[in-house]
């Protein structure tokens, strides 16, 4: 699973001043894979801080733990 | 609000995924934290 | 196809995902970052109820050294980050002499800086 193309570019279309701005194929694939890896990485971090807590469940502390390291490499 | 929810199911699809491959679970919470991050970005 | 869940997605992710008013935490939320040097009026406004408000800060004390990664390696800006809460760490016990000062001072030059 991923990010579809069509909501790839409603996201983008939220932010641009001229709704006329039109993103290629190719852009909106590029940021599809760019969400999905920041989602994977988001998670994959956020289940080693829950494994090094010996914890089964990766809950909301988990993740703020590795949020701030995580908000700067992207 | 709709786009949230697109985003919101995508990345619980990708976490359910990654909980899969690392026998690990998430919380409602931590996946509604991390598209709620991911929207931001 | 228009990008948006269909019927049957909807249904899942209401099901699966959605906060709902069962749920202790009812939402989540990212702080608002602000430029106090900009003079910006700070709103802090308080989380509604309910609403998780994520905190970059609460676990500063972890950041002194790099945690796992997956498929992305740490940025520079990030071992960056990482290297001045290690030396914030560092200080964090010192009483009245700054060690920094005290290791950088020979190198002051007053005509460097006049």
């Amino acid at each position: 699973s991923g990010f579809r193309k069509e909501l790839v570019s409603r996201l983008l279309h939220l932010h641009f001043r001229d709704c006329k701005t039109k993103v290629s194929g190719d852009a909106l694939q590029l940021m599809a894979e760019l969400l999905r890896i920041f989602v994977v990485e988001a998670a994959a971090r956020g289940v080693c801080q829950a494994q090094a807590e010996d914890l089964d469940i990766v809950d909301v502390d988990q993740l703020e733990k590795v949020l701030p390291q995580l908000l700067l490499d992207f | 609000q709709r786009l949230k929810a697109a985003v919101h199911y995508t990345v619980g699809c990708l976490c359910m995924e990654v909980a899969l491959e690392k026998q690990v679970q998430f919380s409602k919470q931590t996946i509604a934290a991390i598209s709620e991050v991911t929207f931001r970005q | 196809k228009d990008g948006l869940l269909s019927e049957e997605e909807f249904n899942l992710w209401d099901r699966l995902y959605r906060l709902g008013d069962s749920d202790t935490v009812k939402g989540v939320a990212l702080p608002e970052s602000h430029f106090p040097s900009l003079q910006e009026d700070i709103v802090t406004k308080e989380p509604a109820t309910g609403i998780r408000q994520l905190s970059l800060s609460e676990w500063s004390v972890w950041q002194d050294h790099p945690l796992p990664t997956h498929q992305v390696d740490h940025s520079d800006r990030c071992q960056h980050f990482i290297s001045i809460i290690q030396m914030i760490e560092g200080m964090r016990h010192e009483e009245d002499e700054c060690s920094y000062e005290l290791k950088l001072k020979p190198f002051l030059h007053m005509e460097d800086v006049s």
